[in-house]
């Protein structure tokens, strides 16, 4: 196994409480971001549909011309299923463009399935968020299939209404 | 005079006259939330109450993506909905409420994600969201980035808040302390809002830089083609104003593009008008409103939304904003730079880049 996100940050927030690892058999989700096809393309797309001196400018694509262009390969798509079929993981949502999936597994599944993942149950303000203590990797030959996974770091930042507010004096005036 | 910013000052301010409502059928505009942040429909109609006298509007939102929640409303959402809708008058808002359904689900990837599935989505969005560029993995953001591609080549503006805390600051052992720059704000892929104030804060004068207005350099992305010669003309008008290279990486994608007000405003949240609201993310949907009525009018005309803007806009060389010349944002607190971040300057600069938009010119130049 190696790391998908080499740079993966699991340093949790001051202002959030670890409040115990999941129960192995709580249910999670998680969000499996599958290798696109065609990015260079996207790219160079949008550099010309964007730029007012290309004859294409303005000719923007539809969702299915963009799923038509960005779908994961066949190969990505089996290899991805496959891995979690493996894993017993059968209740997945796919999107249109078929690059995101979403599917539901408990915390064992999960851990099993990412190693060196550790769910734990984090708190702030009355809101409870489920992310891993420790970086996850994924198996080596997933590694050209995935970008990354989500649901397992990345914690909601602080609102406005928090804290976040800045409220000036009368002063300046 | 005036005693804070409210949608008429908005539109004085702007050039923006009482004609200058949507029309179009086949227009929308939204903003998008990620914190459990809910807008209550009392509020915008007591807002448009108080405030939208002297312009058509609409006081009600026309869809609502996800499932409010109970309770109060906040702040960041009531802001939000009452300020695209005040500069993008009388034009259909979505608002995406994104608390994230399960607690492992990541409440900005859901969006994306809600994104890729939508075939019919408004032409204009806002989101006043970032995080620190180096909490996140490359991977992670440059898939996020391809998104923002996604949503670009589908004729789709992706308006970031270019954040509340000036160039920010990491600060690193040995007192080497280097500027800290800002996801999505720093993606080339979106058209990135910064931060301006009233030179007199109570009185319609020219505007200024607003100190905590996010800008910078991306250490993650490239410097994209379409500002290269913007920036490189930034950076050697300013050579003796500017912090020391090891605070930033001039190679890097430079933010923000554009600039509106983000200081002093009136909300209204929870039945109560709230004054001295500030913020980037009070510019952004003030920025977005005037796009989506620009949309309105190539619509109306039979032409294509405007799309991903930032190429065109670049290409505008700072005609029809106002440029804004004076003030520089906060950084990091040490010895070398002490608090000063970036200023300021004629044409494009990291603060509040091309500048504020004078609308009837920035409509004049994008409508054709």
């Amino acid at each position: 196994s190696g790391y998908l996100e080499f740079d993966q940050d699991v340093l949790i927030p001051e202002d959030w409480t670890d409040v115990g690892r999941l129960d192995p058999s709580e249910e999670l989700q998680l969000t499996f971001a599958l290798k696109q096809q065609n990015v260079a393309l996207l790219e160079e797309t949008l550099r010309l549909v964007s730029d007012p001196d290309s004859p294409q400018y303005g000719k923007h694509l539809s969702l299915q011309e963009v799923a038509s262009l960005v779908r994961p390969s066949e190969l990505t798509q089996k290899a991805v299923r496959g891995w979690l079929q493996s894993h017993g993981i059968t209740r997945c949502l796919a999107v249109l463009t078929q690059d995101f999936l979403q599917c539901s597994m408990t915390a064992a599944v999960a851990e099993a399935l990412l190693p060196g993942s550790r769910f734990h149950r984090y708190v702030r303000d009355g809101v409870s968020s489920v992310r891993s203590s420790a970086p996850y990797q994924v198996h080596d030959d997933l590694h050209q299939h995935l970008d990354f996974v989500g649901g397992l770091h990345r914690l909601p930042p602080r609102g406005r209404d928090a804290g976040g507010s800045r409220r000036r004096s009368l002063a300046a005036g | 005079l005036h005693l804070g910013v409210t949608p008429a000052i908005l539109r004085e301010r702007y050039n923006m006259t009482e004609a200058d409502v949507g029309s179009a059928q086949n227009n929308s505009q939204a903003v998008a939330q990620f914190l459990e942040q809910y807008y209550h429909p009392a509020d915008l109609a007591e807002f448009m109450g108080m405030f939208g006298r002297g312009f058509q509007h609409q006081s009600q939102v026309a869809r609502v993506v996800g499932t409010q929640g109970a309770g109060k409303a906040g702040l960041e959402a009531s802001l939000d909905v009452e300020y695209i809708m005040s500069t993008g008058a009388n034009i259909s808002t979505w608002f995406f409420t994104n608390p994230g359904r399960h607690e492992s689900q990541e409440p900005f990837l859901q969006w994306m994600v809600l994104l890729s599935n939508m075939s019919d989505l408004p032409w204009v969005h806002t989101v006043s969201y970032g995080d620190d560029e180096d909490s996140l993995s490359a991977a992670y953001m440059a898939r996020i980035n391809a998104e923002f591609m996604k949503a670009g080549v589908r004729g789709i503006s992706l308006l970031f808040a270019s954040g509340d805390s000036g160039a920010g600051c990491k600060h690193q052992d040995k007192g080497q302390n280097c500027f800290r720059p800002s996801f999505p704000a720093s993606s080339p892929y979106v058209t990135t809002v910064g931060g301006t104030s009233f030179k007199n804060p109570f009185k319609m004068s020219y505007e200024v830089t607003d100190y905590i207005s996010g800008g910078g350099f991306s250490n993650v992305f490239e410097m994209p083609e379409y500002q290269v010669s913007a920036v490189k003309a930034y950076l050697k008008s300013v050579t003796e104003s500017l912090p020391p290279q090891s605070y930033f990486n001039t190679s890097g994608r430079a933010y923000p593009d554009m600039a509106a007000l983000s200081d002093n405003y009136w909300v209204v949240s929870n039945r109560v008008p709230i004054p001295w609201v500030s913020g980037t993310s009070a510019s952004t949907p003030v920025v977005g409103g005037m796009l989506s009525l620009i949309n309105d009018q190539r619509l109306l005309q039979g032409l294509p939304p405007l799309g991903f803007l930032n190429p065109r806009l670049y290409r505008l060389q700072g005609q029809a904003l106002f440029d804004v010349t004076e003030g520089c944002h906060l950084s990091c607190l040490d010895e070398q730079v002490q608090g000063k971040g970036f200023c300021a300057a004629r044409s494009w600069d990291p603060v509040t880049g091309w500048g504020t938009p004078d609308y009837p010119a920035l409509l004049a130049a994008l409508r054709s």
